[in-house]
């Protein structure tokens, strides 16, 4: 484990916490997309099933069992607990354009031709464009509360932060792992933009809001 | 190896 690994997984971890925060604190799930929530339950599922037959460590086990059950939880107060404050109507993206072509690269790029590997290899693709439905509803709204922000910049630096992680691996462990890496690379660049917009108006103390 | 993927990872 090296550090940009390890600051990726804080990072990671301090996405969810900012979720929950937000949620919890302004009792709404508004500006949220559901659909991108519910495809991470998906990522999280498909790939974690290692959980019961693949021991890795201490640590790996407790952070699939937190990603797991803290996305269902985010589930839950989307549909159940804030309910009323969740819009549907905004969250627009068709899902079905995401797992349609996940399903068919992880057939076609899979590192064995078995149910588990190919689960795997599905729910890293998926992951790349999982956060699709939540940029495209920003996008559509065209601002955001700031805690919204801070939540996805901590998820966009976990996916930044896997990068030089590989870089490392790559020289120190001579381990390269081309279908995390590509679908990586391509999760990374989707915040580009987002990442732009963050830096230059809510870090200055601004709102985060986009050009008409 | 490398046809197995970085499985450590999360």
């Amino acid at each position: 484990m090296n550090l940009f690994r390890l600051f990726g997984d804080m990072s990671h971890l301090a996405s969810i916490l900012l979720l929950l925060y937000k949620i919890q604190t302004t009792r709404s799930v508004r500006g949220l997309s559901f659909k991108t929530q519910a495809l991470y339950v998906t990522v999280f599922v498909t790939r974690y099933l290692d959980l019961f037959y693949d021991y890795v460590s201490l640590y790996n086990s407790v952070m699939k069992t937190f990603f797991i059950t803290s996305s269902c939880y985010v589930l839950y107060l989307m549909k159940k607990k804030y309910r009323p404050t969740n819009d549907p109507s905004i969250d627009t993206f068709r899902v079905e354009y995401l797992l349609g072509p996940c399903v068919l690269l992880s057939l076609i790029f899979n590192y064995r031709f078995t149910f588990a590997e190919i689960l795997w290899s599905f729910s890293i693709f998926l992951e790349s464009v999982a956060i699709l439905p939540q940029l495209f509803m920003l996008q559509r709204t065209g601002e955001a509360e700031a805690i919204t922000t801070h939540y996805l910049a901590a998820l966009g630096a976990y996916r930044a932060l896997y990068i030089p992680n590989w870089i490392y691996r790559y020289w120190m462990e001579d381990q390269v792992d081309p279908i995390a890496v590509t679908a990586g690379i391509v999760q990374t660049a989707l915040y580009v933009d987002f990442f732009y917009v963050y830096f230059t108006k809510v870090l200055q103390g601004q709102r985060f809001e986009l050009p008409a | 190896g490398a046809e197995e993927g970085h499985k450590d990872e999360l």
